[in-house]
């Protein structure tokens, strides 16, 4: 439906349908920068696609981003779509961007809950978990910010299926957060990893509910600090979280954006608010990336 | 599909340690069927909550019995959900 990338309008809220879709209007496009991975299928068997911008090389050392986990948080999918096409429009006119492109990767899931975002578009509009069906239980899915192997069952997550923040019967239980651990994995060079959320317009850093036990904390706190300004760090009391995954994987710049979506309208964000999140995003995200390219380990 | 007339988003500015415990008691009260949009976490940060209208007078009357203060940001969810899917409708034209 959508003929080009041109005329996809990108200030609006769409379907998953129309958002994979888009996806392959943008490698076709872009044939040269942007790939399009399978990278396995959801609980409900809809498929998991990844764009990869890359502009050679093997394996070159990879930046990681993924948007709606928790399939209500709109804003994130949509800005997840803004700044992949940001990203392909930009490469060879933004020198920073052009240089980062020419020396590292970037991946980027942005439905990275499939199932449950269908869901809130069919079903129930504040559906936030994973479809899974759990057995001895009526109630459907697992939180899958809650499933990763780190601190699985802490602190913030719940044992209870018909909570929302369910952790699940077993670290890496839900297919779709497996999906992504063996991506990463059999990967082995990402460098950075980003997950995007949304709500309460912060920025946070691996283990941030444990106030300094992650080595490099003075790093990830200070070297952003002063330049992403909108954005503050908090402690979030939540175990089995991506970021802290992905830390101690050895992934450093391991940070999780919790995107504007407060106030008045809570998940329920006017599309008119998706390209003003968005670019106000794009100039945070930018600058992680920048000091990962000029700080490799 | 899921509606949500009448269903209310409240906000409490959390006071003391004593309110975060109280707060962190109905996250585990499971039959009013609370949804956290932001968990009772420390006194700095506000604590959001979708109260479902079946829930709406046992929870104020949970919060006024404890003296904790809440303010009401979002008085019917169903028609914030309505303006978005009549947005959505339009953009799809």
């Amino acid at each position: 439906n959508e003929f080009s990338t041109r005329s996809f309008n990108f200030g609006a809220y769409h379907r998953l349908e129309t958002i994979y879709s888009w996806m392959d209007t943008l490698v076709a496009q872009y044939p040269k920068l942007v790939t399009k991975q399978d990278i396995g299928r959801s609980y409900e068997n809809r498929p998991m696609y990844v764009l990869k911008f890359s502009t050679g090389g093997n394996k070159r050392p990879a930046i990681w981003i993924d948007t709606g986990i928790h399939s209500r948080e709109w804003v994130s999918q949509a800005t997840g779509v803004w700044t992949a096409n940001k990203i392909a429009t930009d490469y060879g006119t933004d020198a920073s961007l052009t240089s980062l492109l020419n020396t590292m990767d970037i991946y980027m899931l942005l439905l990275a809950n499939p199932d449950g975002y269908a869901y809130t578009h069919s079903n129930d509009r504040m559906w936030r978990k994973t479809r899974s069906k759990n057995p001895g239980s009526v109630c459907i899915g697992v939180d899958p910010n809650r499933n990763w192997d780190a601190g699985f069952g802490g602190p913030g997550a719940s044992n209870n299926p018909c909570s929302e923040s369910y952790h699940g019967p077993s670290a890496h239980s839900e297919i779709e957060v497996k999906n992504v651990v063996n991506l990463i994995e059999s990967h082995g060079n990402f460098k950075s990893f980003i997950s995007v959320h949304a709500y309460s317009q912060l920025l946070m850093y691996p283990y941030g509910y444990s106030c300094g036990s992650v080595p490099h904390q003075p790093e990830l706190v200070r070297k952003e600090k002063h330049t992403v300004e909108s954005h503050l760090f908090l402690s979030d009391p939540a175990s089995g979280g991506s970021i802290d995954w992905s830390y101690n994987l050895g992934i450093k710049y391991s940070f999780a954006f919790e995107l504007r979506d407060t106030g008045r309208y809570g998940f329920i964000l006017p599309a008119n608010q998706i390209i003003p999140t968005a670019t106000e995003t794009w100039l945070a995200l930018k600058h992680i990336m920048e000091y990962v390219r000029d700080h490799p380990y | 599909e899921r509606v949500f007339i009448g269903d209310q988003v409240i906000r409490v500015n959390v006071q003391s340690e004593e309110q975060i415990q109280l707060l962190q008691a109905l996250e585990n009260q499971q039959e009013w069927e609370l949804d956290f949009w932001l968990h009772p976490v420390s006194t700095e940060l506000p604590v959001d909550i979708r109260v479902p209208h079946s829930s709406v007078s046992s929870v104020t009357e949970y919060l006024i019995a404890h003296n904790i203060h809440y303010s009401v940001i979002i008085n019917n969810l169903q028609e914030l959900l309505d303006e978005e899917k009549a947005e959505m409708e339009e953009n799809q034209m």
